[in-house]
């Protein structure tokens, strides 16, 4: 798949934290994710939004976070996203 | 199930649209149809009871509301996020649940554009009740958006959305595959859009009973309304003693809480001591507070020292402020004030002479006096008389629900006035309206 953008990304990022894939960015430090914990992320979000989990932003999983849904996270925010449903 | 259940702890549960869509297609009956209705999903196949209310004590507030509104939660404008409610719980917002105002809410229209209400509704209503979103593919709890999941009035849960919800409050009786309990649904709920225009011709239900021909279990007066009761059904009067409608209303739709498996009443009264409003059925009593059944009900009739059996009718005597129960040739005198049981009691029936020693129901009324009611008659009292006026029994459908004397079935009182004149009271007349096919209704508000 082609190399996500880099707003893409931001946004991938934002989405994941925001719906509980990923902890809430730290405001002091800013808490750039480690490349590991974000293809964890986005391969939980895959997996239950019913995609392949490949963990890679790809085009399907970019216009899954497109479509209108919920407000409220999937995840508890305290739940790291690799926990085992 | 990725968050910690949380659920209420109560069955009875208050919701209203506190704020609607501004410049919506959907007109405020239609949202509040689908709101009940989305709730009426989840009541449907568990033990809990919505019912709406106008004050802002609602347990799950609904509102329409833009980008930032003071919860945290903004919304961002057409798509993206939608709604969102909250779990239930102590916090004053639990069970609140917001709409995004920039969404366009449809309803009955094509997937391809618009946002379908009932669909979003019935996932938030699942948060309010303390579901969190699910991966599972079908599930109403999947947090994406899936378009409109059909007809409200057939829509049923999805299997994995059953199963979470009665693992939080267990499976509503009629539902269960073990009890076999005849519960027919009330079927007139709040009607949507498309049968809006033909209201007015809803035929009479067909297994409703006919006012004209009929007795009655139960008669009260309550805030000064007359209800006579009927199996599932009764018939209003206001104060002024008119009928509201020829067409009966449906018990459960009206006094919310009521099992829906109860195909009638044996008597009702209203509480002198804080106007609440008592059911009897059986052994048990459900006390109302205005037209919803308050928490912990029913009850047994031996709080009231009752014995096992019942009662065929209950009522407050004006004269003495007390509480009169009449169960065959029996009747008690109750004590509302200090909620107990006066001495000496029960004492043969009857306590009025003229009137019959058993009763469908007694009540008292605005004028002072006392009415009786068996079989299609009536006995009027004088307040602080201990005699039945002469000239009673008189015709309970002629002079109550508006039947002319050919409509009433074998009324041996047909004609015949009362001393007090009071044959046709004041308001009624004698040819009933319905006559040339025309609905008789007058408006109490």
């Amino acid at each position: 798949a082609p190399a996500p953008r880099a707003e893409d990304l931001s946004l991938g990022a934002e989405w994941l934290s925001r719906f509980g894939y990923l902890p809430p960015a730290d405001p002091a430090t800013g808490q750039l994710q480690t490349q590991e914990e974000l293809s964890k992320a986005i391969a939980a979000m895959q997996q239950f939004g019913g995609l392949e989990a490949t963990g890679v932003l790809d085009e399907a999983t970019l216009a899954l976070m497109k479509t209108p849904r919920c407000s409220l996270p999937d995840l508890p925010a305290s739940a790291p996203a690799r926990r085992r449903r | 199930q990725t968050l910690a259940p949380t659920k209420w702890n109560k069955r009875n549960l208050s919701w209203r649209v506190r704020t609607f869509p501004r410049d919506s297609a959907l007109g405020r009956d239609t949202v509040r149809a689908l709101m009940y209705y989305a709730l009426k999903v989840w009541s449907d196949i568990t033990p809990l009871n919505f019912h709406e209310v106008a004050g802002s004590a609602a347990d799950i507030q609904i509102d329409f509301s833009k980008a930032d509104h003071n919860d945290r939660y903004p919304f961002d404008g057409p798509g993206g996020t939608v709604a969102h409610a909250f779990f239930p719980g102590d916090h004053h917002a639990a069970g609140d649940t917001h709409f995004d105002d920039d969404e366009a809410w449809t309803f009955r229209s094509s997937d391809a554009h618009g946002m379908d209400l009932f669909a979003v509704a019935v996932h938030e209503f699942g948060h309010a009740l303390g579901l969190s979103h699910a991966a599972a593919a079908n599930s109403i709890m999947r947090p994406y958006y899936q378009g409109p999941v059909g007809d409200p009035l057939r829509y049923g849960l999805p299997y994995e959305d059953r199963v979470r919800i009665w693992q939080l409050y267990g499976v509503r009786e009629s539902v269960s595959p073990t009890v076999q309990l005849h519960t027919p649904e009330p079927k007139e709920p709040p009607l949507l859009p498309e049968s809006l225009d033909n209201r007015s011709s809803i035929p009479p239900r067909k297994d409703a009973p006919h006012r004209c021909s009929t007795h009655f279990d139960a008669v009260a007066q309550i805030r000064g309304e007359a209800f006579f009761f009927k199996g599932k059904y009764f018939w209003r009067l206001n104060r002024d003693r008119h009928l509201v409608s020829l067409q009966p209303a449906q018990m459960h739709r009206f006094w919310r809480g009521l099992p829906l498996h109860l195909d009638s009443v044996d008597a009702v009264y209203e509480r002198t001591s804080d106007h609440k409003i008592v059911f009897f059925k059986g052994d048990r009593y459900w006390v109302f507070k205005d037209n919803n059944v308050e928490e912990g009900y029913p009850r047994p009739i031996s709080d009231f020292s009752l014995p096992p059996g019942g009662v065929d009718a209950a009522f407050s005597w004006a004269h003495n402020d007390r509480t009169y129960f009449f169960k065959d040739q029996l009747y008690w005198r109750y004590d509302d004030h200090m909620r107990r049981m006066d001495p000496g009691y029960p004492a043969q029936s009857p306590l009025w002479r003229g009137v019959p020693s058993t009763l469908d129901d007694a009540m008292r009324w605005s004028d002072g006096a006392s009415y009786f009611f068996r079989g299609q008659k009536y006995w009027k009292v004088l307040d602080g008389e201990l005699e039945a006026a002469p000239g009673y029994p008189q015709s309970t459908a002629r002079d109550w629900l508006v039947c002319g004397d050919q409509q009433v079935d074998g009324s041996d009182t047909a004609g015949t006035t009362g001393a007090d004149g009071a044959h046709a009271p004041p308001g009624q007349h004698d040819q009933s309206r319905s006559e040339d096919g025309y609905e008789v209704c007058s408006c109490t508000s």
